[in-house]
């Protein structure tokens, strides 16, 4: 996080705000929830409060103008700029201008306004933009479906105002660091001939022609997923991946999800009810045979036959010994199965059923 | 796999890189013509900057990637201090 030049702050807790005009894009309740979830995510993690006046100067005016508005920071028509805020102060401080050559929405379309009102009261409140782009204090527009405090945005925030006294409070998602030795996979899988590996609401990628790894939001290419995948794999053949979360799966090809998608996993692959979720995926392209892993049991399914082989699930500990009882995630590459569990990561010869090595989870990010 | 940009659109970047910096980086607008100041020192200095932000190669060129950055929707408010 990064606080304003000069650390501005409001010497107060108790702050106002207004919404001076009204976007005819959405209805004026809409607008009302949407700034009001906004000072919501910043009280629930600061004492500050924030109270609404009808009419008068508040602390924080807020109002949707277009172009030159003279601020002397005229707004750019669609897209480009989609809103700013004037840091901690008297008169324009603190106030938000969002743009009003801009759509404003309450749903995933662009732009979400609740979305890009959580990032202006920031500024407004004496936070400037952060590199984490898991931050909502991030400067680009990315929408991932939910908003919530990043804990890099609740330290910079209590750094200013310091914590709440609720002590419920919430704490922040953590943005993940590809080179923490602590930090495990919910799911990893090939795709087109690169590997990538999947953490709460992000995406790590790593290939060889670059040698930093790629980390962005899973909802970049794929916005209708959910976050916390739990299993993924490709089926080559198909060109499509397929992700698994809860007893539901979804197939894209590229980037696109296939009609007809998510689907419910004990239909379309025959699990019992039994199964609520899948820990891990893989698929052989050379057989066409599909190992799903599920707590201490594994299952095979067919992909040409479309059905589960007969005599499973087998227990893990059998076929595959020494990966331990339980896995997070598993890929093939070049004929080995590399399996995920916690931290650890075991190198896997199916054919002499042997582990070749034993490394860091996170050890394809060359740290 | 990107393609040969055709020249308008390299012009256009230049101008797209121009105004961002000035936008966002501080760049001091001294009105001189774009072409040449698009391999200045400030200008280079300036994108390195913002490519080290976003966590982007480090290349103080505008490279494919660092054009689709600049081109997502944003906050108006600087990323440096002014």
């Amino acid at each position: 996080f990064v606080l304003t030049q000069g650390n501005p702050r409001w010497e107060k807790t108790d702050l106002t705000y207004r919404i001076e005009n009204y976007t005819p894009d959405l209805s004026e309740a809409e607008v009302d929830h949407a700034i009001e979830k906004a000072f919501q995510l910043w009280s629930n993690v600061t004492p500050l409060t924030f109270t609404k006046l009808p009419a008068g100067q508040a602390d924080i005016m807020i109002s949707f103008v277009r172009g030159d508005h003279h601020d002397n920071s005229p707004f750019d028509g669609s897209g480009g700029n989609l809103a700013h805020a004037f840091q901690p102060g008297p008169g324009i401080g603190g106030d938000a201008h969002f743009d009003e050559d801009e759509r404003w929405t309450n749903n995933y379309r662009d732009y979400n306004l609740y979305r890009v009102a959580a990032h202006e009261l920031g500024h407004s409140l004496g936070l400037s933009h952060s590199t984490d782009i898991g931050a909502l204090m991030y400067p680009n527009y990315i929408f991932s479906g939910d908003v919530q405090l990043a804990q890099d945005d609740i330290n910079g925030i209590q750094t200013i105002y310091g914590p709440s006294k609720n002590p419920t409070q919430p704490t922040g998602s953590q943005t993940p660091e590809v080179c923490d030795s602590k930090l495990t996979f919910d799911a990893i899988t090939t795709i087109r001939g690169e590997l990538m590996f999947f953490k709460d609401r992000f995406y790590m990628r790593a290939n060889s022609v670059y040698p930093e790894v790629e980390l962005n939001f899973i909802s970049v290419f794929w916005p209708s997923l959910p976050s916390g995948i739990e299993a993924a794999y490709e089926l080559a053949e198909r060109d499509e991946i397929r992700f698994f979360k809860g007893s539901k799966y979804w197939a894209v090809l590229g980037q696109d999800v296939l009609r007809g998608y998510p689907k419910d996993i004990h239909s379309s692959f025959g699990f019992p009810r039994t199964v609520k979720h899948i820990d891990a995926a893989v698929s052989e392209e050379d057989t066409g045979k599909t190992y799903f892993f599920v707590a201490n049991k594994y299952w095979r399914y067919d992909e040409y036959k479309r059905s589960m082989d007969a005599g499973y699930p087998k227990m893990i500990a059998h076929d595959f010994p020494g990966i331990g009882h339980k896995v997070d995630a598993v890929f093939k590459k070049d004929g080995f199965f590399y399996f995920f569990h916690g931290t650890r990561q075991y190198k896997f010869d199916a054919k002499t059923k042997r582990i070749l090595s034993l490394q860091k989870a996170n050890s394809w990010f060359n740290c | 796999h990107s393609f040969p940009v055709a020249p308008e659109t390299q012009q256009q970047d230049v101008e797209t890189v121009q105004k961002y910096l000035e936008k966002y980086y501080d760049l001091k607008d001294v009105g001189t013509h774009i072409e040449r100041r698009r391999n200045s020192g400030s200008v280079v200095e300036k994108l390195k900057q913002m490519q080290e932000f976003f966590g982007l190669r480090v290349t103080g060129k505008p490279d494919a990637e660092t054009m689709k950055v600049m081109k997502q929707p944003r906050c108006g408010v600087p990323d440096v201090a002014r």
